[in-house]
């Protein structure tokens, strides 16, 4: 099954 | 003091109507080297990220740093009142003494090109927005393709009424997008093509590995409407990393959408 990921699983918070 | 004169107005309307339906809220930055923009769409799966340098306006003048928090929708709103070809100078004159920022509000002006004594002003509320601002580093990237901005978004576009995902794979054969729905299956492979009358009809694929990725087609239809800022797009993949759908602004700087992969739970 595929899930969608987020975008803050890639880039943090500055 | 936030001072700019756009002559070219279109280009401002086309900025907003591509980003106006992925986003609702988001604050403008402008420093002294331009205006610039971050924002993640409401479920956090994707990201705009806009720079329209200092360069590409006829006057620009930013005395300090300063962030305005605007409803894109509004600001669309406002813009379609200007003629394609009309002079936009946005203004914010009244920054340093403001004493809250929801409170405050940009004036914008549009001065129409044919007829010099017709001045339109507008004046838009400001919004105060937490938007949470990420690092994006540079990155290297498995395959990088480069192809004619309207072949991509025909290809989102005919993919979407058939299903909700697409696979885009880069080999040695090409990029390959694919998706499968109730009614069946479409691939469609774009191969390298540099033999064109004009550069930007050319697909260029830079690829350092393999690399295949499934993305929500919901998304990419979203960012095609950046389609009338460029003759081009560049789409920059890696396995690692959100997928990168590039719009450039002729010499101002460009229009970069981020899109987190459907990947296996």
């Amino acid at each position: 099954i595929e899930i969608q990921a987020g975008i803050r699983y890639y880039y943090g918070k500055v | 003091m936030l001072e700019l004169r756009l002559v070219q107005g279109s280009l401002l309307k086309k900025v907003l109507e591509s980003i106006k339906d992925l986003v609702n809220d988001a604050n403008f930055d402008c420093s002294a080297t331009g205006f610039s923009l971050q924002a993640m769409d409401s479920s956090h799966v994707a990201l705009v990220a806009l720079l329209l340098r200092s360069e590409g306006f006829e006057h620009y003048r930013c005395d300090r740093n300063m962030s305005m928090g605007m409803n894109l929708n509004n600001m669309a709103k406002m813009l379609k009142c200007a003629g394609n070809d009309d002079i936009i100078t946005p203004s914010r004159p009244m920054m340093a003494v403001t004493p809250s920022p929801s409170c405050s509000k940009v004036q914008v002006r549009f001065t129409c090109c044919f007829a010099q004594d017709k001045i339109a002003d507008f004046e838009m509320k400001l919004m105060d927005i937490d938007s949470e601002h990420l690092g994006i580093p540079e990155a290297e990237y498995h395959a990088i393709v480069r192809m004619p901005s309207s072949e991509f978004s025909r290809i989102c576009k005919d993919l979407s009424s058939i299903g909700d995902t697409v696979v885009i794979s880069v080999t040695k054969e090409g990029v390959r997008f694919s998706t499968r729905g109730d009614i069946g299956t479409a691939n469609v492979v774009c191969r390298q093509n540099t033999t064109v009358d004009k550069p930007e009809e050319a697909t260029i694929i830079e690829m350092n590995e393999p690399v295949s990725l499934t993305f929500a087609l919901r998304y990419m239809n979203s960012f095609t409407k950046a389609t009338p800022l460029s003759n081009t797009v560049t789409i920059s993949l890696s396995s690692e990393l959100p997928v990168v759908v590039e719009y450039k602004i002729a010499e101002m700087g460009y229009v970069r959408f981020y899109l987190a992969p459907k990947i296996e739970d």
